[in-house]
């Protein structure tokens, strides 16, 4: 699904200090995998990964997706494919403040060019399924920080992407709904074989993947199984 | 140092729905104590946390702050004890996006009266005890999401205050530069006798404060010794 090969990104600050920050990243995942990224703040997980999301692009490298590769695609294929193949969770969440939580998840559906009855229909049944029906008429301020990590979630599967990016969901959530979230995971991963590929600071979540990378310093040290027990 | 008695917090949604959140909570905290304050999602930590630094009001009940009563207070004082008495970590940063990283850090001493030379001497000098020394000049965009969290951590802490208030300080943090969080928060409650009162969802950093408290459906359940062993 994904064949990343020599990514390399810099960025230019204000001051004109080029910052490199990924030095060298080759990758290949396969449809269906569970992976799990792990490495200390400031290594390259959330930019990694917005390349990965087509949100970004890298600096030198290539990056084939379901057998395209990403750089030739013009704005508008780039913007499909972020739409219909991608489900993004952001490290921010980047909820839009001035939609209720059901109008943040039927966001993607009504991009998709569903109709707004069957948007919201869709959105709702992602609320339940997260636990958050009751919290569909809220505002992102009206809701505790672990709920707005929860409906970015829910945005996130809401088109049923076949490959999911999760930058840190479970940074807010205590340790049962942490669980609860990641068994969603694995769920979609083994009965509709969603490819996962979620960034954690925490070796108990991380342990749920299969797979496991670690960052450190922009490349890449470890790539193996997850659990070593 | 804190003196709370009954408060209770209700919200009213748009849609005029009565959401209470917080039952009756009574907490005495004696300077120099390092409280963690743990419990589910929504379970009104962070509300509490509000309440606690004056941010936010109770519906009932009454707090008293270092021997005020906070709702006796008019706003100039109110902005008055924020300032200097409580050093606040927001579970969601809340850098302000077009400052800079010493400009967010140094803007409690600016607020305070302090010259604007002196404030960002004293921002550097904090941003570098905290490891971020290099990234002063940075915007909040140009900083991962944990290099972010540790700004608004220095923030808190650059007017030395009496009582820091950290909700989920180290949500974005790998397990490492946790521990240097803490360490920090550990070593400003002995020798100076901060009072730090900090959420967090992980059990490994709660163990680490002296005093524990969790939080239920928007009530104490248990108030005691933080580490069982
Ligand atoms: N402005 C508001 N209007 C209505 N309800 C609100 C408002 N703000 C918060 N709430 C609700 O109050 C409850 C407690 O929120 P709070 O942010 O205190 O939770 P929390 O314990 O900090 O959760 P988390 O661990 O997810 O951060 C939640 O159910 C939330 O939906
Ligand atoms: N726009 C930018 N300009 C300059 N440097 C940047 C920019 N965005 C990110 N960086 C730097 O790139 C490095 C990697 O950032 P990234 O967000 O990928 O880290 P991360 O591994 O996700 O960290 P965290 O665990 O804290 O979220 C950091 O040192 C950061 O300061
Ligand atoms: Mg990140
Ligand atoms: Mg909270």
């Amino acid at each position: 699904l994904i064949d990343v090969a020599g990514i390399t990104k810099d960025y230019v600050t204000p001051g004109g200090v080029d910052v490199p920050v990924l030095h060298g990243i080759d990758l290949a995942i396969r449809r269906g995998e569970f992976v799990a990224i792990m490495g200390q703040s400031g290594s390259g997980k959330s930019t990694l990964m917005n390349i990965l999301g087509c949100l970004d692009s890298p600096t030198a490298g290539r990056y084939v997706l379901t057998g395209n590769d990403v750089s030739a695609l013009r704005d508008g294929q780039l913007a499909a494919v972020r739409n219909k193949t991608i489900g993004f969770v952001f490290q921010g969440f980047n909820l839009l403040k001035r939609m209720t939580a059901l109008d943040n998840v039927a966001l993607p559906l009504a991009y998709a060019g569903v109709s707004k009855r069957e948007a919201r229909r869709r959105a709702r049944a992602q609320l339940e399924r997260i636990g958050l029906g009751e919290f569909a008429g809220r505002l992102p301020n009206q809701l505790s920080g672990g709920q707005q990590q929860r409906v970015a979630i829910a945005r996130a599967l809401v088109m049923e992407p076949a490959l999911v990016l999760a930058d840190e969901p479970t940074g807010n959530l205590d340790t049962q709904t942490s669980n609860e979230i990641i068994d969603i995971f694995v769920k979609l991963n083994r009965e509709q074989h969603m490819t996962v590929i979620l960034v954690t600071h925490e070796p108990d979540i991380a342990a749920r993947a299969d797979r496991l990378v670690r960052l450190k310093d922009g490349v890449i040290t470890y790539d193996g199984p997850a659990a070593t027990g």
